[in-house]
């Protein structure tokens, strides 16, 4: 673990007389190691290891009896800082219907969080959710969440694989503001964020659909391109929140990171498996021990 | 000529950097370059380091590459395995066109029973590319499906038979029961069976990659790696290690979502966009 690594690193200092402020260096060398072995994107990694060392963190540690325990509560509280601070609230104080639009790479967990996203909005904010898919390209796409819709007793809004996405989205949300429903979800295909067509696909759907929520939906086993693929998606679409999924696995999660530090977009919700109950709203703090390691 | 001064030091330092922007990992990153400044002793030109360590890759991954199995006259039993949304599914209609274009009609077993639509989205594509899919409803015994899979085709004398497998996270331990089951099953029938059992694994994932084939080699006898998704602005280093520690090779990588993009694995092509 980092802790028992740091903790040879501070030995061997006290080895050599004093701890000074060079030989802090050292101790960051191993946060560096700890949070690229966790995948946060290399560039990232340095901006933060930078942003640590600055604020002057040797003078408490130096006069710490166990620097080492010391430096990972400092770094674990700074992740969590940058990470977000506190678990954020989904703003749903808007004119009804709230219009949230889920996007992101291929196989991401969209669909599925979709679902989940719309059971924690009725049965945690007891809201009237409508569900809608413009997955035109995927096989059986709209088949998945009509099946999810009806697992959940959440209505889906009318769809065909030979219509233009943002037809459908707009149909949606016209029934939403007719039907008595107060939030409309509306799943995307996945997509790189370098597939030009597609992301203009997509923003053409943001501009006619109007979502007051765009939320970036990221797998937590995501490597070094997370931080390339957030700044894509958030580039041409301004993202306003992030669903980390596959939670449940045990990837370090290092991704967050990446995802948080290119878009200051706050991370909402955390996938935690395949059914749909496995959802919650997401705690920065808790990540950031677990991407320390 | 950089010598051992500082120069030197950043051409690896710079080169270290780019193999973990490329998901080779650290630990990897490390070993792949002192192996090479050993190798050359400090003395080279810039070119001379980035063609060493070019080699030094592309060394490691085609020393466990292989052929196929031979199921000789029987079918050949492939079975496509990894976690959920890696792209097993997509891959495995991509393998079907394949193979049925070489080796003629294709039995394609629905063996994911779990997930909402999955063999809906199965059916749409074994209808597209010409394959026959056997499957059971909605929650029935994947490991049934698979054992009825093989025996069709053996019955029929039908060459090629490819499992889709429900994704699972390797820490999920009765998921990773379950899928032993289904190979120990399909092997009940056919005895060798499944011959071939590829991880799909998403080329954008980090360093989870590897724990992923550990855990999925300990529960099934993995042959091969395939790497979807490649189109991606992913480099995929991560079947670096998977390679040198596993010995498993990459048999295919998937270069996007149409049936044709699928293509065998060239180290070469591979090293040499690493380094784009
Ligand atoms: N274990 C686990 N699996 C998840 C989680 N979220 C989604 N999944 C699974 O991940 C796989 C992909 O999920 P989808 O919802 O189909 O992903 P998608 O982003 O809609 O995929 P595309 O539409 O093809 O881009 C499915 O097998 C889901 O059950 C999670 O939090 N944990
Ligand atoms: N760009 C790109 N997308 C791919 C590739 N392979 C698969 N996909 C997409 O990734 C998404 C997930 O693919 P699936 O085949 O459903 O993945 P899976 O592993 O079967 O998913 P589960 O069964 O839910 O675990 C789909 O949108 C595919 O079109 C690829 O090589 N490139
Ligand atoms: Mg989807
Ligand atoms: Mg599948």
């Amino acid at each position: 673990t980092l802790s028992d690594r740091l903790e040879g690193v501070f030995k061997k200092l006290r080895g050599q007389g004093r701890i000074t402020e060079r030989n802090i260096e050292e101790a960051l060398r191993e946060v560096r190691l700890a949070l690229l072995e966790a995948d946060v994107n290399i560039a990232v990694v340095r901006e933060f290891i930078e942003h640590v060392k600055s604020k002057a963190l040797g003078q408490e540690v130096l006069r710490s009896l166990t620097p080492e325990q010391h430096l990972i509560k400092f770094v674990a509280a700074e992740l969590a800082v940058v990470m977000g601070g506190q678990a954020r609230e989904l703003d749903l104080k808007v004119r009804p219907p709230v219009k949230l639009m889920l996007v992101g790479l291929q196989g991401s967990g969209k669909t599925t969080s979709l679902a989940k996203l719309a059971r924690f909005l009725k049965v945690e904010r007891k809201r009237r959710p409508l569900m809608v898919s413009t997955d035109v390209r995927r096989p059986a796409a709209m088949e998945q969440l009509r099946v999810l819709g009806a697992q959940l007793d959440i209505p889906v809004a009318e769809s065909h694989e030979n219509e233009d996405p943002v037809d459908i989205a707009e149909r949606a949300v016209k029934r939403a503001e007719l039907g008595g429903f107060d939030a409309v979800l509306i799943d995307t295909a996945g997509r790189l964020q370098i597939d030009t067509e597609l992301m203009d696909e997509l923003a053409r759907l943001k501009a006619v659909a109007r979502p007051h929520h765009t939320i970036l939906v990221a797998d937590a086993m995501t490597g070094q391109e997370a931080a390339n693929v957030a700044q894509g998606f958030h580039a041409r679409l301004q993202l306003s929140g992030v669903i980390l999924t596959k939670l449940d696995s045990d990837a370090r999660g290092g991704a967050a990171l990446s995802i948080r530090s290119v878009t200051g977009a706050p991370i909402l919700f955390a996938g935690l498996g395949e059914k749909l109950e496995a959802f919650e709203v997401f705690h920065p703090d808790r990540l950031a021990s677990r991407i320390l390691g | 000529v950089l010598g051992g001064g500082a120069q030197g030091k950043q051409l690896y330092e710079e080169l270290e950097e780019a193999l973990i922007g490329a998901d080779v990992g650290v630990e990897a990153s490390a070993r792949i370059v002192q192996a090479v400044r050993d190798d050359l002793k400090n003395e080279a030109h810039p070119e001379t380091v980035r063609a060493a360590l070019k080699a030094e890759i592309e060394r490691v991954l085609e020393s466990v590459e292989r052929p196929a199995a031979d199921s000789g006259d029987e079918p050949l039993v492939v079975m496509l395995v990894g976690v959920n949304g890696a792209g097993k599914t997509t891959t495995l209609a991509k393998l079907a066109a394949r193979f049925k274009a070489e080796r003629g009609p294709v039995i394609v077993a629905a063996a994911d029973t779990f997930r909402a639509a999955a063999i809906d989205q199965l059916e749409v594509w074994c209808n597209r590319v010409g394959a026959e899919i056997i499957k059971q409803k909605q929650g029935s015994d994947p490991a049934a499906i698979a054992f009825d899979a093989v025996a069709a085709a053996r019955a029929r004398g039908i060459k090629t038979v490819l499992i889709d497998t429900a994704g699972r996270l390797q820490t999920k331990s009765n998921l990773m029961e379950e899928l032993k089951k289904i190979a120990r099953v399909a092997g009940r029938n056919l005895p060798g069976a499944p011959h071939e059992t590829w991880l799909v694994l998403d080329a954008t994932t980090g360093q989870n990659a590897l724990s992923q084939a550990q855990v999925f080699k300990e529960a099934v006898p993995l042959t091969g790696v395939i790497l979807a998704k490649l189109d991606s602005t992913a480099k995929g280093g991560v079947v670096i290690a998977i390679a040198d520690r596993m010995k498993l090779p990459v048999r295919f990588v998937g270069i996007g979502e149409s049936v044709e993009d699928l293509r065998p694995f060239d180290a070469h092509e591979f090293v040499e966009a690493l380094f784009e």
